[in-house]
């Protein structure tokens, strides 16, 4: 699964996700990808979410807009309602994998509760950041 | 307003160190830094969000190494099937399709949905119709074909039939 979340100069958010699923899955299997509020999300007043993991759990979860309710809700920073979204809900209940989010402050987090992700981001006027695992 | 901000993913997993190669690594990073590039390329001409996701993720399928587009991975019957979804923060529209083959880029199909149609999910031939009306590039399964994914499959398949038992949770992830 690939995805990618922004904030443009305006202030605009917007996420997009793409997978061809997982190997060797029952041919008709939809995970959370394709899934509003699931494996993608995208609202100004909160956040912009673009998930990867073990679908089921996310679309369980509705894992975006988790993120984006706690932070509605509950008053948490992006940091907070992404990071008790992967590490409290998903990973405890089977729900492997992390997400990229950002929000309309222009903040960016990327959490996962597995081995690595690949992942990348920037904000304008830095230098760009590339990982693969927990660093 | 602040600038802009811009965070990818190519996926998460058990990406085992011992099996990372120096080349592998510096390949993925590759592929990162050419996909981050390209969004942000958009984002740095006061192009908007949806433009720079869309950029980075047609860039993101269009590498081999990650499991979307012209590196998706194989269904148990051996075809390639993919998801893709937009939604946009402005007003909250979104677009989405499921279980497509054909398109390269199946995020540009998912933002057709969301452009040119009412709907959000589109799944099946209306959604190959929408992406020609739409003058959408397609690849055959030449194109998409992966050895590495066809061989990822064929192990999966041996370890089902053999009754291996399998915890890796990255079995499961899309």
């Amino acid at each position: 699964t690939v995805g990618a979340v922004a904030r443009d100069r305006d202030g605009n958010l917007a996420a997009a996700t793409s997978t061809g699923g997982m190997t060797a899955k029952m041919p008709g299997r939809i995970g959370d990808t394709p899934i509003p509020g699931a494996g993608t999300f995208a609202d100004n007043a909160t956040c912009a979410v673009s998930a990867t993991g073990h679908g089921e759990v996310f679309i369980r979860y509705t894992a975006g807009a988790e993120i984006a309710a706690r932070m509605r809700h509950l008053g948490e920073t992006l940091e907070q309602a992404a990071r008790h979204v992967v590490m409290e809900d998903l990973a405890p209940n089977d729900g492997s994998g992390g997400l990229v989010a950002v929000d309309s402050e222009g903040n960016i987090t990327l959490p996962f509760n597995c081995e690595g992700m690949y992942r990348s981001s920037v904000r304008e006027g830095s230098d760009p950041e590339t990982a693969i695992y927990a660093e | 307003m602040s600038g802009y901000s811009l965070a990818i993913h190519g996926g998460a997993g058990t990406i085992l160190k011992s099996k990372m190669t120096p080349e592998k690594e510096a390949a993925y990073r590759e592929g990162l830094s050419t996909a981050l590039e390209a969004g942000e390329a958009v984002l740095r001409k006061g192009g908007s969000a949806m433009d720079a996701v869309e950029a980075a993720v047609c860039a993101l399928e269009d590498e081999p190494l990650f499991n979307s587009g012209r590196g998706a991975v194989y269904t148990s019957a051996g075809a390639q099937e993919m998801d893709a979804c937009v939604m946009d923060g402005r007003d909250r529209s979104a677009g989405a399709v499921a279980g497509i083959f054909g398109p390269k880029n199946p995020i540009r199909l998912a933002r057709a949905v969301m452009e040119r149609t009412p709907h959000v999910l589109l799944i099946g031939p209306r959604a190959l119709e929408l992406a020609q009306e739409a003058g959408l590039e397609f690849g055959d399964r030449d194109y998409f074909f992966d050895q590495k994914r066809w061989d990822a499959l064929q192990k999966t398949m041996q370890m089902r039939e053999s009754g291996e038992e399998d915890d890796d949770p990255a079995r499961r992830h899309g």
